[in-house]
């Protein structure tokens, strides 16, 4: 473990914290795509089906089980939440989940370190992780209208992606044998759909205002 | 080598 990972897992986690908090405390998922949301569920089941069959670590097992049932609960109360559910803006988050599935699914079966279920799961988990906060994007540019707490969230899960860009070129020249182009091209991918979200952010940082999304 | 195979990240 070493600094760039776990700032990527504690910015992970704090983006978690932040969305919680949101729906938790102001019982509001104005701005939050449900569809993002599912295919972190999505993402997170494909990727950890290894939980109780590989142990790494209790901070790894621990951030497993985090991940996966933080991802539950926020669909769950977007989806079942009564006053929470009345906040989602349903019409303008029409994003469809074939449309990103699909070719991750294709993908992961042709593109691969190894063809077994388990190592095709993870591909296609990293492949959909990558684009799975598309349909937020597209969500955060119809509304326009971007509370903090989602600008947080958003600006913290790109953060995370930025922590374990610096964490796979520290391990790449401090341990040896350690090459892996899958998880490194689909997470280089996955930070640089941030990148016009991070420049309209520091842009309404820098200048005190409200964070808005050219349209 | 089997070691480099264990997924160590999140």
């Amino acid at each position: 473990m070493n600094i760039f990972r776990l700032a990527g897992d504690m910015t992970h986690l704090a983006s978690v914290l932040v969305l919680l908090l949101k729906i938790h405390t102001i019982k509001s998922c104005a701005g939050v795509s449900l569809k993002t949301q599912e295919l972190y569920v999505i993402v997170f089941a494909t990727r950890y089906l290894d939980i109780f069959t590989s142990f790494v670590s209790i901070y790894n097992s621990l951030m497993k089980l985090i991940f996966l049932g933080s991802s539950f609960s926020i669909v769950w109360y977007m989806r079942y939440h009564k006053a929470v559910h009345r906040t989602y803006d349903r019409e303008q988050d029409t994003f469809r989940h074939w449309f990103l599935m699909l070719p991750c699914i294709l993908l992961a079966l042709l593109i691969h370190e190894k063809f077994t279920f388990f190592e095709v799961m993870w591909t296609f988990s990293l492949y959909l992780e990558a684009v799975a906060i598309l349909p937020q994007l597209v969500l955060l540019q119809r509304t326009r209208n971007i509370d903090n707490l989602t600008g947080q969230y958003i600006f913290l899960l790109g953060g995370y992606r930025g922590f374990y860009i610096l964490n796979w070129i520290y391990r790449y020249f401090t341990e040896p044998h350690y090459v892996h182009w899958i998880t490194w091209i689909s997470g280089l991918v996955q930070t640089l759909l941030y990148a016009d979200f991070f420049y309209y952010y520091f842009l309404s940082w820098k200048n005190n205002k409200k964070l808005q999304l050219p349209a | 080598p089997e070691d480099d195979d264990v997924k160590d990240e999140l």
